[in-house]
Order: C-alpha cells, then structure tokens, then sequence
C-alpha cells in the first residue's frame, strides 16, 4: 500500500520550469 | 489488463527529505503510480518508490497543460487549515482560518488564491473547500 504523500508543501517549481510557465 | 503508468522526465535534481520520497536527477524518467492534488505525486524510478515533488517532472509525451484546469477568476471559496508565511515574492502570507478564493489550482500543489485586493500562490494542502456559493456583490 501506498503511504500518505508528506504533510509539508512541496518545494515550488525548479526556476527553469518556472520561467516555462511564464 | 495491464495497467499503463504515465511516464514523466525529471526536469531539475531533487534530494530527497524524508524516507517517503525518492531523489531524482535530471533526465531520469519515472512513472507515476498516483498523483496527489496537493503537488506530491508517488512514482517510481528503477527499483525506487517515493513521493517527489510534481514540479520536478514534465510528461514525456502531450502537452503539459492537458491535464490542469483552466483558472477561474470568479474564484472557488476555501479556508486555510493552517497559517503559511510566504517565502517568495509571488506567495501570500495567511492565517489559519481565513477565507480566501481559489482562482487556480495548479497540478504543482501551489495554488492561485485572492484575498481581498491581493493575489499569490498557497499551499493547496492547508486549504479547506467551504462548499459554500460565492456572494455576488
């Protein structure tokens, strides 16, 4: 069985994605 | 039958920060066994399992905006489980309990939220849907 995912947020998204986005 | 795993490429190294996750290097592809709205997906990646951030990952085939809902900027009413204080520029800082509209809910866990004349990025994981309509004012 799978565990639950972790109860802290995950990191925010690398900067090369982020710039994707932008 | 057979059960097809989505497979995505890790875009940007990840270290992993508890048991439960996995550490992911650039170019790796992994499969995703289960995929949590509050950005941490399960995957698999070798002989490894684990949580890993969803912002880390791109599929590897289709657009990646298929799967994420459009915003909507009438806004979704939701309460915060728990005070966050932002870290970066495009984050909000909140307390526990308080109201706010969900504008966009992104697959990376981070959604797009208003409160009153300001607008950031929150954990999706310390929101709470109220269920309650919108006001029209």
């Amino acid at each position: 069985s799978i565990k639950l995912p972790p109860q802290n947020p995950p990191p925010r998204p690398p900067a090369e994605m982020r710039r994707k986005r932008a | 039958g057979p059960i097809i795993l989505e497979s995505y490429r890790v875009i940007a190294d990840y270290s992993h920060t508890s048991k439960y996750e996995i550490t992911l290097h650039i170019g790796d592809l992994v499969e995703i066994v289960e995929k949590s709205p509050n950005g941490w997906w399960f995957c698999q990646c070798d002989t490894k399992r684990g949580w890993v951030p969803a912002s880390y990952l791109e599929p590897l085939d289709g657009p990646e905006e298929s799967e994420e809902a459009d915003p909507n900027y009438a806004g979704e009413l939701y309460i915060t489980t728990k005070a966050y204080k932002a870290a970066q520029d495009d984050e909000l800082t909140l307390e526990t309990g308080e109201t706010i509209e969900v504008i966009h809910k992104l697959l990376d866990g981070w959604w797009v939220v208003r409160k009153g004349e300001e607008t950031g990025h929150f954990p999706s994981m310390f929101l709470y849907r109220t269920g309650e309509k919108k006001e029209m004012v």
